[in-house]
């Protein structure tokens, strides 16, 4: 690879598909949101930006398209709760930030990113994470924004049919 | 859940992941994601983000695994993720990853029928798949 390279590669969940095939708009939507992730890191990376902030450049768009289940358009809990996980590491030194179980930031790999740019932990969960957020000021959203009618469908299908939790991604993507 | 990964101008890598977890998951559960070695890993032999039935992932260290691979056996990304992802499959686990060496060599693998993944580069590559 020449000095002035770079490369970006994203992924938006894996799983099967019910009927074996994507509905025409759940594909096309979600391959323009990926393309947009795409489009957002390589602006970092070929203006010479690092590694680390093209992943979050791409993961935010991402966390805000509704295709994905991640931030807005997140799968719910049993409780009919988005609770969000994020991790961001840094090659270079190994440094690395990590928050689970949040409700309000709006983007929680920019909150991970926090966590591993004050360097002290590398985790915070739960309420911890909360007030680290609110404290560092990380954009916070409500849980409107994060719920999508169809999301709650599928808790209840899921429910009702008395299916376990346990189920990859894209069966309910 | 959603990934990715990176290698900057500068030859260092990083990866990302981000995730609101399974439909209808128990209270407290915590998969892959937010686990620095298992969803999500980034050192001077590669970069690595995950997604699937995330306790599998933790199970084996899946990130970490890779990259200690490269590290001390000498594989190629994508032979370190072959055979990690078969671990996985083996304990009864399904998903994908995605991983950057600081070559700029990228790989991705997934046992399930499909992985919305993307990648693009400074030559001008560019690809969006779905299965």
């Amino acid at each position: 690879m020449s000095d002035r390279t770079w490369t970006l590669t994203v992924h938006g969940g894996s799983g099967r598909f019910e009927r074996g095939i994507i509905p025409a708009e759940a594909d096309a939507g979600a391959r323009a949101g990926l393309g947009r992730a795409l489009d957002a890191g390589s602006a970092v990376l070929a203006a010479g930006g690092t590694a680390v902030d093209a992943v979050q450049a791409a993961i935010e768009v991402l966390e805000d398209d509704p295709h994905f289940n991640a931030g807005r358009g997140a799968a719910l809990s049993g409780e009919g709760r988005i609770e969000l996980d994020a991790a961001i590491m840094d090659g270079r030194a190994r440094e690395a930030g990590s928050v689970a179980q949040v409700t309000t930031p709006r983007h929680p790999i920019a909150l991970a990113r926090a966590v591993m740019d004050e360097g002290t932990h590398v985790m915070l969960a739960g309420p911890g994470a909360e007030a680290f957020a609110a404290a560092r000021g990380v954009e916070a959203a409500d849980a409107g924004w994060f719920e999508l009618p169809e999301r709650r469908r599928q808790l209840e299908e899921l429910l009702a049919r008395g299916n376990d939790a346990f189920d990859v991604d894209m069966k309910y993507g | 859940t959603v990934g990715a990964v990176a290698r900057d101008a500068n030859g260092h890598v990083a990866a990302a992941t981000s995730t609101g977890g399974v439909t209808g998951k128990r209270w407290g559960r915590i998969g892959d994601s937010p686990l620095i070695g298992a969803g999500t890993w980034a050192d001077d032999a590669c970069a690595v983000s995950a997604t699937g039935a995330g306790e599998y992932f933790v199970r084996v260290g899946a990130g970490r695994t890779i990259a200690a691979r490269v590290k001390m056996l000498g594989e190629s990304i994508g032979t370190a993720t072959d055979a990690v992802l078969g671990e996985i499959v083996a304990l009864g686990g399904t998903g994908g990853l995605i991983v950057v060496a600081p070559s700029g060599e990228t790989a991705w693998r997934f046992s399930t029928p499909g992985m919305y993944r993307a990648t693009a580069s400074a030559e001008g590559a560019r690809v969006v798949a779905i299965y």
